[in-house]
């Protein structure tokens, strides 16, 4: 199974887009796949129509079940989205508080990783949806995951969020034996705007080794396929967007460091 | 003072540029004006050309002087913006191990009300931009506010944002005497799209009473306006963000209960 963590620290950059775009396709390409949302806000959950204020088994219950040591079978943690071949294991309000207690539990960093090899064989990929603030749900996703994947908006104030994503994973990677590889994503671009092609250009000069050459265009597609619960691909394939995640999912499947 | 804090549980949602935005208008109308940099990741401060990861006097300081117990002259916090009677005490990246931390220290929910305190013969108004999250700073900012404004995007997943934010105002509102007033400000609103006339009459419907009745429009001057360091109504002041802000601060300050 291969695992994707989709995180950036700075918040509205695409990075729930992102998730359901790749889970989306990767489902329609005949392949099992599991989305998992970790961010207590649960974007994800709602896009679903699921409420992650209402939601018993989610991804909390790892963490309960693992401070509270009792036995959980994760397979029971698997919602539908109506879409054929994705489950979704989704968010809830209680992962919030986790933070605050946090510091005082040891080992919490690796419970997501933990829970995730037990169902190594039913699924080819997941996918984790990561909130945008560093902290112990994010250290889990980076701990879980084999590939990186950091959405970045094209414009001034997100490239300040990217420098501070990039040091987060140097941070990372001196506690893990092989560094974590990871790919930027331009996203919410707009060829029209000066803030867009020449933030794509300092992305281009500062991150060449680690950044996607395409890019994701600003497609209110993209915000429609949300609203009606669905994965761009499915609401819409010829769009824009879709089309521009299929080639990114094209991209980071035959890129080595993603396997 | 007027004590205004800009605060969203979602990313992205346009918080900062609203917070800079009023403050560099009612700088331009003559009043003393002071912007406080409560997120931990600065987009603010960055906005600004000062560096969160090299700022010494900020509001980390604040925090730091409380549990060590040193006097602090507030004062020293506030930094120039280049813009006339516009001030900003900046963020500093150790405000983030504050929310692990502060689980164990008592009254830490009021330093930022506390210091305020001493700077109210100093300002006419203090704007405060928060981080995108449920947590000790916060909960400082919704402490020390008289007014609390929340953008909100107008499409489909910022709504479900919306309903959690007003969910923490009531909670908070039970600790408080008198209940904190809020103003909802749609924001990126594009009137072309499905996505935005749909989520606004949602908002129009279910937020009748403390909705503004304007709209800050899809407008790229404002991310221009963050790539030169000035505030909008200093960089264009005839653009259509510009004049929005204008025309929602005319109506924070008239509504009385923003005063
Ligand atoms: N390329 C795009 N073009 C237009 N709209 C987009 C695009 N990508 C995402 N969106 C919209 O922008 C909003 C923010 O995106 P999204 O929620 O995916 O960001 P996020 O990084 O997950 O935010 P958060 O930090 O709150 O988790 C959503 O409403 C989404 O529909
Ligand atoms: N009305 C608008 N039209 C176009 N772009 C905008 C508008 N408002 C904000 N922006 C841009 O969108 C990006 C996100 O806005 P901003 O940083 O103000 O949001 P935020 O809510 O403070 O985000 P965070 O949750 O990360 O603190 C910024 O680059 C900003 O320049
Ligand atoms: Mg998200
Ligand atoms: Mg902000």
């Amino acid at each position: 199974m291969n695992i994707w963590a989709v995180a950036n620290q700075k918040g509205g950059v695409g990075k729930t887009t992102t998730t359901v775009a790749l889970g989306g396709l990767l489902a329609a390409w005949g392949l099992r796949t599991l989305l998992i949302d970790i961010d207590p806000h649960g974007s994800m959950t709602s896009y679903f129509r699921y409420d992650p204020e209402a939601t018993d088994d989610s991804t909390y219950s790892m963490f309960d079940a693992s401070v509270k040591r009792y036995p959980l079978d994760p397979h029971r943690l698997v919602h539908p989205t109506g879409t054929e071949g994705l489950g979704l294991i989704p968010s809830a309000m209680p992962l919030a508080a986790l933070e605050r207690q946090s510091g005082t539990l040891k080992g919490m960093g690796l419970v997501l990783k933990r829970t995730l090899s037990e169902l190594r064989d039913d699924y080819d990929y997941a996918l984790i949806d990561c909130p945008p603030v560093l902290g112990i749900l994010l250290i889990n996703a980076l701990a879980a995951c084999r590939h990186l994947i950091v959405p970045v908006q094209t414009e001034f104030l997100a490239l300040k969020g990217l420098e501070r994503m990039v040091r987060t994973l140097r941070m990372v990677n001196r506690s893990r034996p092989r560094a974590l590889p990871h790919t930027i994503v331009p996203t919410f671009f707009d060829k029209r705007t000066n803030a867009s092609r020449e933030s794509l250009h300092v992305m281009q000069t500062s991150y060449a080794d680690t950044l996607w050459p395409g890019v994701i265009p600003m497609d209110t597609r993209l915000r429609e396929a949300a609203r009606a619960g669905l994965p761009p691909a499915v609401y819409d394939p010829r769009s824009r967007g879709a089309s521009a995640y299929a080639e990114l999912l094209d991209f980071l499947r035959t890129d080595t460091r993603a396997v």
